[in-house]
């Protein structure tokens, strides 16, 4: 474990952490894609599924940290799909969910490291996480704004992996780890938050809300 | 056969 891994999983917390606090205190889950939550709530479940598989007692953070994610996806997922249902805007969540996960079970059957049932899995998760943020980034350019919560909760979503970024430079120099397919689609994921990082430190750093060109 | 890589990542 080195600073950068574990600052990203702390702010992966925070983002989680963020935006079901959001949710829950203003009873509303407007501006929030259900499609972007549904994603990663797949991501999480594919990529820890030897929870399920071999459970082996909680007796370290990375078990408990797994279920930690698992359970707050999935919770996010139902207070947006059934308890503030109401607040949802379906109208704007509008890309199609498919177009990104079919590639990325594609991608996943095709470049893996092995061809293994729970590997596939794995690497399809990491290809999926890749574009999971891109229904949310699509309803934002939809509706032309971004409430100030939730642009915080895609600056720490966005932040966890350009971390796991510098924590990947760090073990490849150090202990000469390369997980290239992680690393490939990490890096993919950190670019896609590019533009709103920009808007982010430009706008809402200075108080000011994010309101995109229509 | 080759092991499978331990992703030991989050």
């Amino acid at each position: 474990m080195n600073i950068f891994r574990l600052f990203g999983d702390l702010s992966h917390l925070a983002a989680i952490a963020i935006l079901l606090l959001k949710i829950w205190k203003t009873r509303s889950c407007a501006g929030v894609s259900g499609k972007t939550q549904l994603l990663f709530a797949v991501c999480f479940i594919t990529r820890y599924i030897d929870l399920f598989l071999h459970f082996v007692s909680l007796y370290n953070t990375e078990k408990v940290m797994k279920l930690i994610y698992i359970s707050a996806s999935v919770f996010t997922c139902y207070l947006i799909f059934f308890k503030f249902k109401a607040t949802y805007d379906g109208n704007h969540d509008s890309m199609r969910a498919e177009f990104l996960i079919v590639p990325a079970a594609g991608l996943a059957c095709l470049i893996n490291t092995k061809f293994d049932a729970i590997e596939i899995l794995w690497t399809f998760s990491i290809y999926l996480e890749a574009v999971a943020i891109l229904p949310q980034l699509f309803l934002i350019s939809k509706t032309g704004e971004a409430e100030t919560i939730t642009s915080h909760y895609l600056f720490a979503q966005g932040s966890y992996r350009a971390l796991y970024i510098l924590n990947w430079i760090y073990r490849y120099h150090y202990e000469s780890h390369v997980d290239t397919i992680a690393i490939v689609a990490g890096v993919v994921q950190t670019i896609l938050y590019c533009d709103f990082f920009y808007l982010y430190i430009t706008k809402v750093v200075k108080g000011q809300k994010i309101v995109l060109p229509a | 056969p080759e092991p499978v890589p331990d992703h030991d990542e989050l």
